[in-house]
């Protein structure tokens, strides 16, 4: 089982557009694939049709003291092999009910590791805030995939992304392996051509090789509940979505 | 004095492009202006060019038990009569902190209340996650300005913020007014025109008449650290914002 959380502490940058666009492939090829919404916003689960604010079952159980089997939790979107752990908003309650003490850090990890014959792949989206839920997915994945848009004050806030990574490492005693994806890229703006300049400049081994443009497309498939790369796979996010998928799936068996 | 918090639990909708472009012309009118940054993130800090991880001083100070003169938290942007209390990451470490019962709701109320001589409008920009930080700003203001792209899970997310607000007008015993800002409208966009229909059926009372076109000099002023309503007045955002300006400016004082 392969797993990877979409993380930014900047929000609106394309975390859940990520995520639904590099699973919905491995699931129309036939792979097992659970997608983990810990963001108490939901907007993945929103994408999907399940509301959070009235979901039965949610990703906050994981955290209770008598957690229930994790495969209750579980529910199919609709498409084939594409199952989702929805989150609801009382997740956002979770920091402050859980002292540092606990050490709830492993909970994501103890759940997956109970699913582990069940899906080929998982991926967390995470919330744009550092805290217990984004501490969990980093805990639990082999990759991190950080997607930023490319403008001044989101790669300004990339630093402190790549710091909270650090940190983290420093308590896995390990390195988590990360990559950035320019997300939304217009090419005719100066200011996003000079800011992905400064991508490739400032992370020359974590930066993906390629961009996905901007695409208004996107909109029209979450407003469907359809992945775009299922959607409409020959627009343009679709195609360059395909390509990331490519790019981890190769840098995930090679090494 | 005048306050007013900025703030969805949807992330990247323009809530610091908001803060920035409404605070700057009052500030350019002479009247004297104070933004206070709560996101651990800091997106308003960096564009002022404090960046978050480096302040010596900051929000996150309000919080501790000898908490410091908020004077002294403050400094001064490059806007005149723009000043700045700039956040930390450290803010992100709060709802832990805090177990609800230490009562630390008030806290932001209590420091601007120290301030009320000082400053003749206040601007909480707030995180994209509702926590301690976001229910202080909510109990800090008078009036809360929501800014929503006009896209299908950006509007579902919306729901999720009015019952937030709901639950706060509970404890507050008083129902906080709210504007709804549609922002980076893009009317040649089918999606984004149908949601805003959608937006007018479901918000009739509490939606600002016009919309912040999509403009991609915002990019460009960030990059600047200028506010765009300065920068270039006649740029179709800057328009807009100023009309936000007016129009907020005429509900505060007319009711
Ligand atoms: N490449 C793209 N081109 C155009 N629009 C995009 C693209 N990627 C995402 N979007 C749109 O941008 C908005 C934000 O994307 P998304 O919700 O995936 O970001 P996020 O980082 O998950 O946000 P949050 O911080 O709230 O979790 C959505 O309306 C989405 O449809
Ligand atoms: N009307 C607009 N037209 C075009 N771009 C815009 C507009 N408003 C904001 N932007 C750009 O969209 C991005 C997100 O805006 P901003 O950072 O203000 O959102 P936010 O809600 O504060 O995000 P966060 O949830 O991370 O705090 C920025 O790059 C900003 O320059
Ligand atoms: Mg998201
Ligand atoms: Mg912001």
């Amino acid at each position: 089982m392969r797993v990877f959380a979409v993380a930014n502490q900047k929000g609106g940058v394309g975390k859940t557009t990520t995520t639904v666009n590099i699973s919905a492939p491995l699931a129309f090829a036939g792979r097992r694939c659970l997608l983990v919404d810990m963001d108490p916003h939901g907007s993945l689960s929103n994408y999907f049709g399940f509301a959070p604010e009235s979901v039965g079952s949610s990703t906050y159980q994981l955290f209770l003291n008598e957690a229930p089997d994790p495969k209750d939790l579980i529910v199919e979107t609709a498409i084939d092999k594409l199952d989702l752990m929805p989150a609801s908003p009382a997740l956002a309650t979770l920091d402050r009910q859980l002292s540092v003490k606990e050490g709830k850090g492993l909970v994501v990890v103890d759940a997956l590791a109970q699913l582990n014959k069940k899906y080929a792949y998982v991926f967390i989206d995470c919330p744009p805030v550092l805290g217990v839920l984004m501490v969990n997915a980093l805990a639990a994945c082999e990759r991190l995939i950080i997607p930023v848009q490319c403008e001044f004050l989101a790669i300004k806030g990339l630093m402190q992304m790549v710091r909270t990574l650090a940190m983290v490492n420093h308590a896995r005693g390990s390195d988590l392996p990360f990559t950035i994806i320019p997300t939304m890229f217009d090419s005719t703006l100066k200011t996003a051509v000079e800011s992905y300049a400064t991508l490739k400049d400032s992370y020359p081994y974590n930066l993906w090789d390629k961009t996905i443009p901007f695409d208004p497309s996107f909109r029209e498939a979450s407003e469907r509940g359809m992945p775009l790369t299922l959607l409409n796979p020959r627009a343009a996010g679709a195609i360059a979505y395909h390509q990331l998928l490519t790019s981890l799936l190769r840098i995930t068996y090679e090494y």
